[in-house]
């Protein structure tokens, strides 16, 4: 679904 | 040592059953403050966090931190094995490669054990800033399941916009439209029942109605959900847990990604 974002696009990797 | 016992054993069933459908494997870190999950879905669209209070155990002991990797789906079968009145008991020694379920039924003389596999999981921990939101609402959790079940009759997706006090759910597909409105309720003589809205600024965002019905999954845990939205960031669906007592024992938050407009 190329209308669907990803949340680690959001969330920084720790 | 890892030992946490929970005389209300049916609170840990309600949790796997709120997250074993969206998340396969997931490792539950353990420290003397409690017992905590952060797990991505497959597709890297939400996210749930859980956290359990060391406090709320009605035992606890955890003498050095450990992380348990486990497959979600089989805890969640071990569990279905523990009634629902079931005190259940976490064991897990120091390098062991499995952890104990024991389940005693009250007032009965039986205890049964259960041993569940422990996996090395390359588990990726996202930061999530905690930022104010410009738009807080608190509903009854069951209106919450009700409208993402229903509307995902209609369409795939659920563009939910906030105006002063009332917040609209709207779908539209093939067959036709869907909305609901919500407003503000006055009375505060039963709480669970409130609708309360807190709004910054006015916002229309979409989201995935297949998501949402899967963090419905949590309604049991808590009589109110809360959602919070800001632009263009992923929406937090917020089920606080509570023991019998009404003691707050952590919660459960799921994030999800937005959509964009087609």
């Amino acid at each position: 679904d190329k209308y669907q974002l990803k949340i680690d696009q959001f969330f920084k990797k720790m | 040592m890892f030992e946490a016992k929970l005389i209300q054993g049916a609170i840990l069933k309600k949790i796997l059953d709120a997250i074993k459908d969206l998340v396969n494997e997931a490792s539950w870190d353990c420290s003397s403050q409690g017992m905590s999950l952060q797990a991505m879905d497959t597709s890297h669209v939400s996210l749930v966090a859980v956290q359990m209070k060391a406090d709320g155990f009605d035992k606890y002991r955890c003498d050095r931190s450990v992380t348990l990797g486990m497959n979600l789906s089989s805890l969640s079968k071990i569990l279905k094995c523990a009634g629902n009145d079931d005190t259940i008991t976490l064991k897990a020694p120091d390098d062991g490669d499995k952890i104990t379920l024991v389940f005693e039924a009250k007032n009965e003389s039986e205890t049964s054990e259960y041993e569940v596999k422990l996996m090395n999981l390359d588990s990726e921990y996202l930061g999530i800033p905690d930022t104010p939101y410009s738009v807080n609402v608190k509903m009854p959790s069951h209106k919450f399941q009700r409208i993402c079940r229903d509307l995902q009759q209609i369409g795939d997706a659920v563009t939910i916009s906030c105006a002063k006090d009332s917040i609209r759910f709207a779908a539209k597909g093939d067959l036709g439209s869907g909305t609901v409105n919500l407003c503000q309720t006055a009375s505060a003589d039963k709480p669970e029942d409130s609708v309360s809205i807190s709004m910054q600024e006015p916002i229309i965002q979409s989201f995935a109605l297949k998501y949402l019905n899967h963090f419905a999954k949590a309604t049991p845990l808590s009589p109110q959900v809360s959602l919070s939205l800001s632009p263009d960031v992923p929406l937090v669906v917020e089920y606080s847990i509570t023991d019998d007592d009404g003691s707050d024992f952590g919660y459960i938050r799921y994030y999800l990604a937005p959509k964009i407009d087609e």
